[in-house]
């Protein structure tokens, strides 16, 4: 069985923006466990 | 089998002359383990060739190079098997009672063959009456722990991460292998929410944030729920910016109770009665539009960053998808010929706009065997 995640997540409208940005901490192929994080965004 | 045919020959012409050739035509007492040495000598060879191909995949990932996708006969051929009714059967078979000494070795024996942690079940193993039942176990307290930082999202599921990005191009597409991928649209349904921006006006502000529908966008929303898919205007739409996906493959070995991956509403739930194809690694790269024509079931609501959607998508050894928000939701049903539309089933979760409020970490579904 399969799982797909679609979400959205602020990113910055513009480069100086200082919106918070989403980016993903796993890599492909990768086990994962429920609980762990998949992403996380920053200021 | 030549060699094995040849031996038969040989076995023959020896009995026929060893009974002076009057009684050498009784049954030939070598044809049974004959056949039989055939059958696991084929078995075998086949065993072997598979587990060749496997080392080959392995070794060009190792490499870094991806296969692409290549439909082939086996393909062509899992379109033409009842997979709906074989995924029924293997759950009644696995849900049948064992025997409490028996218990024990079975499970052991499943979490051998498939990598099951059996130190995190929750209860003695003579307590799971069934594979099934040991398939859907809970996990001692404690065994998952919910990453602390309130900044972060987090897996819906124990699997492997076969994909993740964010949406981009003209329209949402998700890459089932390289050479291959499928529509976001299809996989959630042509009534989702799905923020998206028409070609053309893909200035600021002008894009459909997914809005709760309000009294006003309300009708224009169900109009475009209700209407099938052709009715909406075929403009190219592209997600705004800001949409991520991630896909995650269960093996059969691994926990199966699907968690919340962050606070969040859900307002629709859509249950999609398709095939049941493999999902494994081999499936995905000769199956076209697989997670878009098997069985799922698609929640979809909102949290504090916006849109949020989670699709559990089953296969032929797991087609049941048991929903804790909702229990009467009955999947993996035999589905006559004349009922297998391509719509979905549709449900608007009470309060409407609220929906059904779920915390991180908690308990939302879990995939079952048949």
């Amino acid at each position: 069985s399969t799982v797909v995640l679609v979400f959205q997540a602020q990113v910055p409208k513009s480069p100086n923006d200082k919106d918070p940005e989403f980016s993903f901490c796993v890599k492909r192929g990768e086990r994962i466990r429920v609980g762990e994080a998949l992403g996380r965004w920053r200021e | 089998t030549t060699s094995v045919r040849r031996l038969q020959t040989t076995f023959q012409a020896r009995a026929f002359s060893s009974n002076g050739g009057s009684e050498g035509s009784q049954g030939n007492p070598f044809l049974v383990p004959g056949a039989t040495a055939a059958t696991i000598l084929m078995l075998g060879a086949l065993h072997v060739r598979r587990m060749y191909n496997d080392k080959k995949i392995e070794e060009a990932r190792e490499r870094g190079i991806e296969l692409e996708f290549q439909p082939d006969a086996k393909a062509a051929f899992l379109r033409l098997l009842p997979l709906r009714s074989i995924s029924r059967l293997w759950g009644s078979l696995t849900s049948v009672e064992l025997p409490v000494w028996l218990r024990p070795h079975v499970y052991r024996a499943w979490s051998r063959a498939f990598h099951s942690n059996l130190e995190e079940a929750a209860l003695p193993l003579e307590e799971y009456a069934s594979l099934q039942e040991f398939f859907v176990r809970t996990l001692k307290e404690g065994s998952r722990p919910i990453d602390p930082d309130p900044q972060c999202l987090v897996s819906p599921v124990d699997g492997t991460i076969l994909r993740f990005g964010e949406l981009k191009g003209v329209r949402p597409m998700i890459d089932q292998v390289k050479g291959f991928s499928y529509s976001v649209s299809a996989l959630l349904g042509a009534s989702s929410v799905l923020p998206l921006v028409a070609e053309g006006n893909a200035h600021e502000g002008s894009s459909e944030e997914g809005k709760i529908p309000t009294e006003k966008s309300k009708k224009t929303w169900w109009r475009i729920s209700l209407a099938s898919p052709k009715v909406r205007d075929p403009v190219y739409v592209s997600p705004i910016r800001g949409i991520f996906y991630c896909v995650i493959y269960l093996k059969p070995g691994d926990y199966h109770r699907v968690h919340s991956p962050v606070d969040w509403n859900v307002l629709v739930r859509r249950h999609f009665s398709g095939h049941l194809f493999p999902l494994n690694e081999r499936a995905t790269r000769t199956i076209k539009n697989l997670y878009v024509e098997n069985e799922r079931v698609v929640l979809e609501g909102r949290w504090e960053g916006g849109f949020m959607a989670m699709a559990a998508i089953g296969a032929t050894n797991v087609g049941s998808i048991k929903l804790f928000i909702e229990p009467d939701l009955k999947t993996n049903l035999p589905v006559r010929k004349l009922l297998h539309s391509r719509q979905p089933e549709e449900r608007v979760y009470e309060p409407e706009g609220v929906g059904m409020m779920l915390k991180k970490g908690n308990e939302v579904a879990a995939f079952n065997m048949g």
